[in-house]
């Protein structure tokens, strides 16, 4: 509604408007369908809100992977209601590394032929 | 080189496991490493325990006060394969079964190991050498950034931009040379990367992701386990 009739008119302002219309459209959709494909349930309401925005925040992170990592495909996976200090707590868990000076260097091979 | 090789084709790599929400991606990198190279030294497949190393193995660097391996909180795969060295080897996934948490005392026993590690050893940040060592000495363990991972569907991931600083431990299993990658107009040679997230992400639990620049340090943090080569109960 505070769009002026020129700016509705720019394709480009449609496309963002268009696309914020969908993803709030599609996102109870997608939520929806994850929790059945991944069979997650919430013990109470405000956990399942509280998880449904986290979940609306993920939709848009793919949406920015997929941006910038084309080749790929992004989209909801069974890590979309979390947030990423979540996942990296929960699923990552690789210590830094100090190559240890003790650790022997694999030889060079040869690589042709 | 062969243009492309994938150990699953020869045997190597067992199923696709899942960690559950417990930071031992560490534990699982190492393990499929040494089961490759256990097939290797034997021809025999073995599913090992992860758990072991979880609850056993706090192994540290000796580089870095406090660094050590610490179960569902992290480690390293290098400081695993020393703890490996050191106990004598790992018993098979059925004799000490993955739980999913570190809440658990070291229940190893020794006269059940079934895959001992002769040595191992860091490969240089040359993309030609990961590929020559992975094709010679089986499944690597690699470090790589993760963060693309969290939405990753399928396809090549070849992002812009990522990180390069390691938060994940995974299994180098093979390479193509040949992902299409349409926008770029060109094909696109990729590693295959096995993960520990279970069969219901990915590609059936794998990861591709493009050779060529060290994406997302997948090239940085790459060690080579040799297995001894034992008999079986």
């Amino acid at each position: 509604s505070t769009i002026s009739m020129f700016e509705a008119d720019d394709p480009l302002i449609q496309q963002v408007v268009s696309d914020a219309e969908d993803h709030l459209l599609n996102a109870e959709h997608h939520f929806a369908a994850f929790k059945t494909d991944f069979g997650k349930t919430y013990a109470t309401q405000e956990e399942h809100d509280y998880r449904f925005g986290v979940f609306k925040n993920n939709l848009l992170r793919a949406k920015r992977h997929q941006a910038i990592d084309p080749t790929a495909v992004h989209g909801v996976t069974k890590f979309s209601d979390l947030t990423p200090r979540e996942f990296r707590r929960q699923f990552l868990g690789l210590r830094r590394l100090q190559l240890p000076s003790h650790a022997s260097k694999a030889p060079i091979l040869p690589t042709n032929d | 080189l062969p243009s492309d090789f994938d150990w699953r084709d020869y045997g190597a790599v067992t199923n696709v496991k899942d960690q559950g929400s417990c930071g031992s991606c560490w534990s699982f990198s190492a393990t499929g490493a040494l089961e490759g190279a256990h097939f290797l030294a034997t021809g025999e497949l073995v599913s090992l325990s992860e758990q072991q190393l979880v609850d056993c193995d706090h192994e540290c660097d000796p580089e870095e006060y406090g660094a050590c391996d610490s179960g569902c909180n992290g480690g390293l795969m290098t400081t695993a394969f020393e703890y490996t060295l050191k106990a004598g080897g790992l018993e098979r996934e059925q004799d000490y079964p993955y739980t999913g948490t570190d809440r658990g005392t070291c229940k190893f026993d020794q006269s059940k190991v079934v895959a001992s590690v002769s040595n191992f050893s860091v490969i240089s940040v040359d993309e030609d050498q990961i590929a020559a060592n992975l094709v010679k000495n089986g499944p690597l363990a690699v470090g790589i950034n993760a963060v693309f991972m969290q939405t990753y569907i399928g396809g090549v991931s070849c992002p812009f931009i990522c990180s390069r600083r390691q938060d994940h431990g995974v299994l180098l299993v093979g390479y193509g040379s040949a992902g299409y990658a349409p926008i770029r107009f060109k094909e696109k040679p990729f590693w295959i990367i096995k993960n520990s997230w279970g069969a219901n992400w990915g590609e059936n639990g794998y990861y591709k992701i493009c050779r060529g620049r060290n994406i997302c340090g997948v090239d940085s943090m790459v060690s080579s386990v040799a297995a001894l080569h034992t008999t079986t109960r």
